[in-house]
């Protein structure tokens, strides 16, 4: 494991930790530097899994997965310090975080070009494991290996997992699988399943039809524009001081009836709602 | 102008807190931390309508496991069960409750080298709604144990 990547003292971390804990950039496409946090396993890392796991977007953080979701340190809501996850999944697997693609957290492009595409952005996560497995965790590549991730991983996860299956000739990584949690698979089936979603959690009737244009677009206002918390729809809504320019919701609400005329509008909708609760 | 119901600011806080880039390694020429790139969402070129194959090659090969916070809205539940039925898999288990703690976790299905997993009350962001349930469902699947 590369010394100049160690975490050794981490900021807000006020509890014992029985593992050790790297940050730092695999190298992906030309000028493209991805950055990386790697928590081994507090059981046995030699012997334990390596789970890769990414967030989704496009254009959203890992370090959401690390520090609110799996990882052993969520931040506490004072942004300083760090609580203990007793169920963070590095009970049981080391657990590489990484930020993807370039421009998205800390990573970065050499030459600020963020522009990118599915494809480029499988390929360079692929360069990015091989940088991982070859140059600074050698000693790991025997380890069963797990891609997993969420949301538009639904994505990042399948074609990374095809790349990493087709190149086992030229670079074996042990795979064994991959998982995705709310994932995006298909585009058409997300869109024409949440009217069904929306229509049996009670969201709107069937007064109407559901299939005319007016009508998924208010169905579409209802789900994501009054106020229910999209991503979990029994939980509350907490107010969001603002929190950046961009927010997770949009980047999920792009990839939402994108083909549908109403998209522009519902996105225009979301960003102009402030703290307008109900 | 942040949407409600998401809060990112503990986050926001604290990777921008100079003392946690300087304990985490990022150099001074890499600006401000953002949870998500507004830039790069806006340039993102979609190159797929569905993943279906990706999947039907992956299945053939590796393991793989699809699950679901049940309440999400983003990505429902219900439009990955259809995409994982539209595949066509031999079924190797049918669908049933799999539990933590006592208590009911979700239900599963297990199709030949692909597992079709809901978990009861958990949102888009299934390890934070549902740690627990969670831990165990992943556990599970890394394993081979009985969910």
């Amino acid at each position: 494991a590369p010394d100049s990547d160690e975490i050794i003292d981490l900021p807000g971390l006020n509890h014992n930790i029985s593992f050790r804990h790297y940050s730092g950039y695999l190298s992906g496409a030309e000028g493209k530097h991805l950055h990386y946090w790697f928590v081994e396993s507090s059981r046995s890392p030699a012997d334990d899994p390596v789970v890769l796991w990414m967030n989704g977007g496009p254009g959203c953080s890992s370090m959401e997965g690390l520090l609110a979701e799996l990882g052993p340190y969520p931040v506490n809501p004072d942004g300083k310090t760090l609580k203990e996850n007793i169920y963070a999944w590095n009970k049981m697997a080391n657990v590489l975080f990484l930020e993807a693609p370039a421009c998205v957290g800390y990573s970065y492009d050499t030459n600020g070009d963020c522009a990118t595409g599915d494809d480029e952005v499988s390929f360079s996560n692929y360069l990015a494991l091989k940088d991982f497995f070859t140059n600074k965790f050698p000693e790991y590549r025997k380890n069963e290996f797990f891609i997993t991730g969420e949301s538009y991983a639904g994505v990042y996860v399948p074609t990374l997992t095809v790349r990493v299956l087709e190149g086992q000739q030229d670079f074996n990584i042990n795979l064994q699988g991959y998982a995705i949690g709310n994932g995006l698979s298909s585009y058409k089936l997300n869109d024409d399943s949440i009217i069904f979603f929306g229509y049996f959690h009670g969201l709107f009737g069937d007064d109407r039809s559901c299939l005319l244009f007016l009508q998924v677009a208010v169905a579409s206002d209802i789900i994501y524009n009054q106020g229910l918390n999209m991503y979990n729809l029994y939980d509350d809504c907490p107010a969001s001081p603002s929190a950046g320019n961009f927010s997770r919701v949009e980047a999920d609400l792009s990839n939402i009836f994108k083909e549908h005329k109403s998209h522009p509008e519902m996105m225009l909708k979301a960003r102009k709602r402030i703290n307008n609760l109900t | 102008l942040d949407p409600p119901c998401t809060n990112g600011t503990n986050l926001l806080m604290y990777l921008n807190t100079p003392e946690v880039r300087k304990a985490i390694h990022i150099p001074d020429s890499v600006g401000k931390f953002e949870l998500c790139s507004d830039e790069v969402n806006h340039d993102y070129k979609r190159e797929y309508e569905s993943m279906k194959p990706q999947y039907e090659f992956l299945t053939a090969r590796v393991r793989g496991l699809v699950y679901n916070g049940d309440i999400d809205m983003a990505c429902n539940f219900l439009g990955d069960e259809w995409f994982v039925e539209s595949l066509g898999l031999r079924v190797v288990e049918g669908r049933k409750v799999w539990t933590e703690g006592g208590q009911v976790g979700g239900y599963v299905k297990r199709f030949e080298n692909l597992d079709l997993l809901t978990v009861r009350g958990a949102g888009h962001m299934v390890p934070e709604d549902k740690p627990a349930p969670a831990l165990k469902m992943i556990t599970s699947f890394i394993f081979k144990k009985p969910y």
